[in-house]
């Protein structure tokens, strides 16, 4: 009985639309019911196919769950493309930190797009954290050194974040910038930030992957924060990324609001692929 | 790209009788070229329809060059789905005309909204530019500050709610012979009620005549739930494609088109004032394809 003729071609075809559209990627979704296929999964309903395949997906993400202990004084790098909520989910780790018992500060690292430090400083009264900013126009680089040699010589503070511009990994000049950030870290920390958060639009496609694999070139993150899943993208690009990378996702942002963060879980996030 | 992978299963077909299975053949490869491309499944599938339709009528199974004329056919279905050429707003300079900016969080709104000014400043029409997003922080200093480095007329006032906000700026726009009223409006989700019922009032409070969509071109499927749900509910009248200087092949503007089937008017090429550029569908053709 071939059920990849008739009533099994409609299931796989119904559930290969589910999973495109969730972002996973053409080419990953043939591949996953390819293997169905070749392993020749009995199922009777897009119900069982579903949950066959949702026991794919968590093996694939198996280990891409991580925890966000800074137990040492630590900072904290955020980067990524323009736009992608970096400034907003900078508010929500100092609001997450803060409720920890943690003293947190910022540093206003984006020297150039307009009211970019007044954004985070916005945020940084309404949270009652310390924030380290210079004027616009300042090299970033500066901003960041002086961030966190002040940040150093502070007893009293525990995490210190750094907000930076959102640079397109396509921009030479602006992963150049990038690089030397990293190398100002690394000279007056003595070491790699504690943790390099790379930030990713929930709504981003295939591009997502580009995006890792250039800003990957300067420092590999620690881990993945995914925003705007509270709208109607389902993310999905995760995937591809954690089999290539298997970079942990740290977070997911679902909100405007600096409560609007979760602990990423992957049976919720498969669970809402489907 | 897209090029290389038909090129390739043409040349196998060389010398063989071009039956309907080799078409398909070649039409799924192109299918899974433009959802790689992040093209919206649906709107894959319709494209790939349409394209089937034409070979079908236009005899290219007996032509001597099939396979130049189904790339052709593409491409031509392409450029249609896109618009067939480009298209320029120019309103007339003596009325007042207001043009309502909305899309997503973090889409490019208020840049866009500040080139948008400096363009058609720089076309010689006397434009002002207004904030109506009072909800992200700083957001109104990011225009404010976006206006007087490019020394573009800004609109300010200590009304907080952006219906009254939207109706002001219009009626100083009226009172001081404006031709050009843009509207930036703050991001929200396509399935925020409440958000896209506030740029449904602003529209009908100040009559807008433009409700311009901006999309980040970065954007996968959810382009087209986007484009469906701001359509729906506002009409739009035409889009702009932002962030088009990364690597991104763009499907999202394929969706976005054929749901909408508003013009794309322009694509931002950068974060500066001037990198904005009208939007050229065969170019992007060549993108999307390649
Ligand atoms: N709905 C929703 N909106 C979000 C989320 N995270 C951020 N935003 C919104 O996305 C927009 C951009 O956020 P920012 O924090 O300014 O993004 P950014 O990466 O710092 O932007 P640049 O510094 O300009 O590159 C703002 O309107 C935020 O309120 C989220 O999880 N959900
Ligand atoms: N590289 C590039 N960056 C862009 C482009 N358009 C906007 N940006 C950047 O994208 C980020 C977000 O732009 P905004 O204009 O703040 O976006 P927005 O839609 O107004 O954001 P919200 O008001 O929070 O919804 C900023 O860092 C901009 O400089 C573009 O065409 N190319
Ligand atoms: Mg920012
Ligand atoms: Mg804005």
């Amino acid at each position: 009985r071939n059920i990849f003729k008739g009533k099994g071609k409609k299931i796989f075809e119904e559930i290969e639309k589910v999973l495109i559209e969730a972002d996973l990627g053409a080419k990953t979704v043939i591949e996953l019911l390819e293997e169905i296929k070749k392993e020749n999964q009995v199922f009777k309903s897009y119900a069982e196919l579903k949950s066959i395949l949702k026991d794919k997906l968590k093996n694939i993400l198996n280990g891409a769950e991580a925890n966000f202990d800074l137990n040492e004084k630590s900072i904290v790098l955020i980067y990524g493309v323009n736009g992608v909520g970096k400034t907003t989910t900078i508010a929500k780790l100092a609001k997450y930190l803060s409720d920890a018992g943690k003293v947190v500060a910022l540093v206003a690292g984006d020297t150039y797009r307009a009211a970019a430090k007044e954004q985070l400083d916005v945020w940084a009264k309404r949270l009652n954290v310390k924030i380290y900013m210079q004027q616009h126009g300042a090299d970033p680089g500066a901003v960041i050194f002086d961030g966190i040699t002040a940040f150093k010589n502070n007893k009293k503070l525990d995490i210190l974040i750094i907000d930076t511009g959102g640079r397109l990994h396509t921009n030479e000049n602006l992963i150049k910038q990038f690089q030397k950030i990293v190398n100002v870290i690394k000279k007056v920390w003595g070491k790699m930030p504690n943790e390099s958060l790379m930030i990713l639009d929930g709504t981003t496609g295939q591009n997502a992957l580009s995006q890792v694999d250039i800003f990957s070139k300067v420092i590999k993150p620690t881990g993945f924060i995914m925003t705007k899943l509270d709208g109607t993208a389902r993310g999905g690009i995760l995937i591809q990324l954690y089999e290539k990378h298997r970079i942990p996702i740290k977070f997911l942002g679902t909100g405007e609001k600096f409560t609007d963060l979760e602990q990423f879980r992957i049976e919720p996030f498969i669970d809402r692929i489907f | 790209g897209l090029k290389d992978k038909v090129n390739g299963i043409l040349d196998k077909l060389k010398g063989k009788h071009l039956t309907k299975d080799y078409v398909e053949n070649v039409l799924r490869e192109v299918r899974l070229a433009l959802l790689e491309a992040d093209v919206h499944y649906k709107v894959a599938g319709k494209f790939i329809e349409s394209v089937k339709t034409n070979i079908i009528g236009s005899k290219i199974l007996e032509s001597l060059t099939p396979y130049q004329q189904i790339i052709d056919l593409v491409y031509k279905e392409f450029v249609l789905l896109m618009g067939e050429e480009a298209i320029l707003l120019e309103p007339p300079k003596d009325t007042l005309h207001i043009w309502e900016i909305v899309g997503l969080q973090g889409s490019g709104k208020t840049t866009q909204s500040a080139k948008l000014a400096k363009f058609y400043k720089d076309k010689g029409y006397k434009v002002l530019l207004a904030s109506l997003d009072v909800y992200r922080p700083a957001a109104i200093e990011q225009l404010r500050i976006l206006a007087n480095n490019n020394e573009l007329d800004f609109f300010e006032d200590k009304e907080k709610k952006p219906v009254k906000l939207a109706k002001k700026a219009r009626q100083y726009s009226e009172k001081n012979s404006y031709d050009l009223l843009i509207l930036d409006t703050a991001g929200r989700l396509h399935i925020d009620k409440e958000m896209m019922k506030e740029v449904e009032n602003v529209k009908a409070a100040v009559k807008a005549n433009e409700i311009i969509l901006v999309v980040d071109s970065m954007v996968g499927q959810d382009a087209a739930n986007i484009a469906k749900e701001f359509n729906e509910k506002l009409n739009i009248t035409g889009s702009i494609l932002t962030k088009f200087d990364s690597d991104t092949r763009g499907g999202a503007a394929l969706s976005v088109k054929y749901i909408s089937q508003a013009p794309i008017l322009f694509i931002g090429i950068g974060e500066k004032i001037k990198d904005i550029e009208v939007f050229y569908p065969d170019r992007m053709a060549q993108r999307i394809l390649n």
